[in-house]
């Protein structure tokens, strides 16, 4: 899975997945 | 809102209840930020609409490595602004609905 966890020292969560590609602002 | 070249938006359906939601951030435009920004993807995370406030949340991300510190305010005000949107939102079907 491309997902990763990172867990902040005051206890937040932050999941760090793939960008939504058809989201990505059109250049 | 302004362009800030973060983009937050809901990572579920807002039921208009509860008081934690799940967000998600990424950056569109890497040229708004002013440090060096590592392309890690986007970030879910949880934010609390009553008691947490959306610089913060960006000062986490900042010490988690995924922004520098000189973006701090950009990514708070990304926060802020999808934050004050979502309160926007809700007391407006609130409203409408009385």
């Amino acid at each position: 899975s491309a997902t990763a966890q990172v867990v902040h020292s005051a206890g937040r969560r932050f999941i760090v997945s793939p960008v939504p590609e058809a989201r990505l602002k059109e250049q | 809102a302004e362009d800030t070249g973060v983009r937050v938006e809901l990572n579920e359906e807002d039921d208009g209840k509860k008081s934690s939601i799940a967000l998600k951030l990424w950056v569109e435009d890497t040229k708004k930020l002013k440090g060096k920004y590592k392309d890690t993807g986007a970030i879910e995370f949880s934010f609390d609409l009553e008691n947490e406030v959306a610089e913060v949340v960006a000062q986490e991300m900042v010490e988690s490595g995924f922004f520098l510190d000189c973006d701090v305010k950009i990514v708070g005000k990304s926060i802020r602004d999808r934050v004050a949107l979502i309160k926007w939102r809700r007391e407006r079907t609130v409203s409408s609905g009385n």
